[in-house]
């Protein structure tokens, strides 16, 4: 199973 | 006072044609090392990255840092009245501008627009300057070709690098397929196919992204594809002399 990632989560989390 | 002057307002028209159907109200930001713009998709799954650098303008000038909210639906529809040969003319001339005005210019004729500016509230990501594992030039037709070949079987598509090169792969109800490109280093720099592979990856992604990220391969016959295992891939097309475009895909990420 994929999920899509979400860039606006991603770049806010690193 | 701000203005820059493209000597090839044809590269700005391919600019705004590559990111059309990506972003839809984008801030314009200049200042006096030259024009950028970071906009994502409303899914938040790509990103868009411009930098024009202001060497690469017959004229630049910025005398204070500002920010330019722009409707792209609109400044296609002005970019329309100018000619693939014109040059073009952006130019602000307060400090808090309502409106960007474009001269486009051409052998027989100048003509003068003013588009209206909005105010725009958009966060600025931080995206970081990374090493990538796996990064891979290699022309951009081919890569708009495979990506159209293989979105016909199934929406997704898979990347896979190794020493060898790079495998494009699709799994569809219909059945699945794989193409792989291989490395060569022909005396034609726009047919080159190059990977350098520190750590292999093996990704997948929305494949009708890809196809809109693709209208970008009118500006460089090559495109760079930078990744690493879970993060998102950077499509990166170098603009010649002026800077590039970047386009950020997240990436489906096997729960």
């Amino acid at each position: 199973q994929f999920y899509q990632l979400n860039l606006k989560e991603f770049y806010k989390n690193l | 006072m701000f203005e820059a002057k493209f000597e090839d307002g044809g590269l700005f028209k391919k600019i705004v044609e590559a990111i059309k159907e990506l972003v839809k109200n984008v801030n314009l930001e200049a200042n006096g090392t030259g024009i950028s713009l970071q906009a994502m998709d409303t899914s938040h799954v790509a990103l868009v990255a411009l930098q024009l650098n202001e060497k690469g303008f017959k004229k630049y000038r910025c005398e204070k840092s500002l920010t330019m909210g722009l409707s792209i639906e609109n400044l296609q529809k002005i970019l329309k009245c100018s000619g693939n040969d014109d040059q073009i003319t952006l130019r602000t001339q307060d400090e808090e501008p309502t409106t960007l005005s474009f001269t486009f210019e051409s052998k027989n004729r100048i003509s003068e627009f003013q588009l209206n500016l909005m105010s725009l509230d958009q966060e600025q990501l931080g995206v970081p300057d990374t090493e990538y594992s796996s990064v891979v030039r290699m022309p951009s037709n081919e890569f708009t070709k495979i990506c159209r070949e293989l979105g016909n079987i199934n929406e997704a598509i898979g990347i896979e690098t190794s020493k060898e090169g790079i495998k494009f792969y699709v799994k569809g109800d219909i059945g699945e397929g794989q193409v792989s490109v291989k490395i060569n280093d022909t005396e034609k720099p726009e047919e080159r196919v190059e990977c350098e592979v520190d750590e292999p990856v093996n990704l997948s992604f929305a494949v009708r992204y890809f196809n809109l990220f693709n209208k970008a391969s009118a500006l460089s016959s090559q495109v760079i594809l930078s990744m690493s295992q879970d993060q998102p891939l950077v499509i990166e097309y170098i603009i010649e002399e002026m800077g590039s475009l970047k386009l950020y895909l997240a990436p489906k990420i096997n729960d």
